[in-house]
């Protein structure tokens, strides 16, 4: 543990908290992707499947279990508790874009041939795209709430503060995880976009709008 | 035979 990847934790518990305040403060799950929600509990049900068979820490364990069950209560208040507000209509991105070249990916890279490792390389690819139909909302409707964006920003953030703690990884424990590094590179990378924006816009004070 | 890579991280 380094205070790059705590603090990235930290970033993702907040992501999360953020998202469930906005949901719940206004009675709403407008703007939020159900696709992108759902493959997040899709992505950490594949990865933790090791909650089973591995222990690596308190630490680790509480995470794990706390990711699982906050992302199935999200798709809850989506789907179950705010479902009026939420409009399929525009969160139109196919999934089996996404899912069918993971699955593949996975086949190709990954650590061990057993289901464990396969879901565990599935779950890597997966989550570094799973923002997408998030972000192909955002970019559809052009605007997004404030606390949204902070939202994302949170998630992104995360992602960000994982890279330092790969290299710095490399150079105290010469611990490298090609798969992780790649799929995270890329996963950082479809936030620059939205970062460009998030920082130029609404730390200023303005809404969160794309250029027509 | 066994993981190059123990996973670790979350």
């Amino acid at each position: 543990m380094n205070i790059f990847r705590f603090f990235g934790d930290l970033s993702h518990l907040a992501s999360i908290f953020i998202l469930i305040h906005k949901i719940t403060t206004t009675r709403s799950c407008r703007g939020i992707s159900f696709k992108t929600q759902a493959l997040y509990v899709t992505v950490f049900v594949t990865r933790y499947l090791d909650l089973f068979t591995s222990y690596v820490s308190l630490y680790n364990t509480v995470m794990k279990i706390f990711f699982i069950a906050s992302s199935c209560y999200i798709l809850y208040l989506m789907r179950v508790r705010y479902r009026p507000t939420n409009d399929p209509s525009i969160d139109t991105f196919r999934l089996e874009y996404l899912v069918g070249p993971c699955v593949v990916l996975a086949l190709i890279f990954n650590y061990g041939y057993n289901p464990t490792e396969l879901l565990w390389s599935f779950s890597i690819f997966l989550e570094s795209v799973a923002i997408l139909p998030q972000l192909f909302m955002l970019q559809r409707t052009g605007e997004a709430e404030t606390i949204t964006t902070h939202y994302l920003a949170a998630l992104g953030a995360y992602r960000a503060l994982y890279i330092p703690n790969w290299i710095y990884r490399y150079f105290s424990e010469g611990y490298v995880d090609p798969i992780s590094v790649t799929a995270g590179l890329v996963q950082t990378g479809l936030y620059l976009d939205f970062f460009y924006v998030y920082f130029t816009k609404v730390l200023q004070g303005q809404k969160f709008e794309l250029p027509a | 035979e066994g993981n190059p890579v123990h996973h670790d991280e979350l």
